[in-house]
């Protein structure tokens, strides 16, 4: 799948 | 950051202390599911497992801390402080009914096979669903008190704010995230029907009930 994105969101 | 995100975390806070002030000042909680809650929690635990990983802000880290602090709190007053309040009887919504599918589709569905990716998209497919039980008790009890109106509306708000937030972020940074974005129509699209409600009832003064 795609790459993990970065989680900077709650 | 931008407006709709601020304004989205700010939702999900005032959500989170508007409940706290209703068990607190009334010392019950009737006509709050125990079982959301307890999804909301391990939604939390799921995903903010970076605490340990990652370090974003200090705003990042102090909002997740408060996140998972006031959600056992929280369990803490339905299941034990209020418990002799708690309506256990109208909180009969089969968890297991969200929880195994919502397992199974991390697992299928994700950006990364990968031990916290799979467990932070779980996280992201149960908060979409985490409200039913709160939900589906209002349904069977026929009625919400209005403090608890304004706890949905404000938590309801909190996801639909940040469908806005990704369509800034979208044109303004290029970000995108697929699994997020539809989790969180899903989650949005759940409160619609309440949000009817709550613009036509509780914004003019009345209590939500519904007919028998």
């Amino acid at each position: 799948g795609d790459d993990a994105v970065p989680k900077d969101e709650l | 950051m931008n407006i709709f995100r601020l304004c989205g975390d700010m939702s999900h806070l005032a959500a989170i202390i508007i409940l706290l002030l209703k068990m607190w000042k009334t010392r019950s909680v009737a006509g709050i599911s125990g079982k959301s809650q307890i999804l909301f929690a391990t939604v939390f635990t799921a995903r903010y497992l970076d605490l340990f990983t990652s370090f974003i802000s200090i705003y990042n880290t102090c909002m997740k801390v408060f996140f998972i602090g006031t959600v056992y709190f929280t369990i803490y007053l339905i299941y034990m402080k209020f418990k002799a309040t708690y309506d256990s009887n109208h909180d009969s919504f089969r968890v297991e009914f969200l929880i195994v599918p919502v397992g199974g589709l991390a697992f299928l569905v994700n950006h990364e096979f990968a031990p916290l990716e799979i467990i932070w998209t779980f996280s992201i497919y149960l908060e979409s669903v985490a409200i039913l039980p709160q939900l589906f008790m209002i349904s069977k009890t026929g009625e919400a008190e209005t403090i608890t109106s304004h706890y949905l509306f404000a938590l309801g708000s909190y996801r639909a704010l940040y469908l806005c937030n990704w369509i800034y972020r979208y044109y303004a940074e290029g970000f995108f995230d697929l699994i997020a974005v539809v989790a969180g129509v899903v989650q949005t699209i759940l409160y619609c029907d309440f949000f009817y409600l709550y613009i036509t009832k509780v914004m003019k003064g009345k209590k939500i009930s519904l007919p028998a």
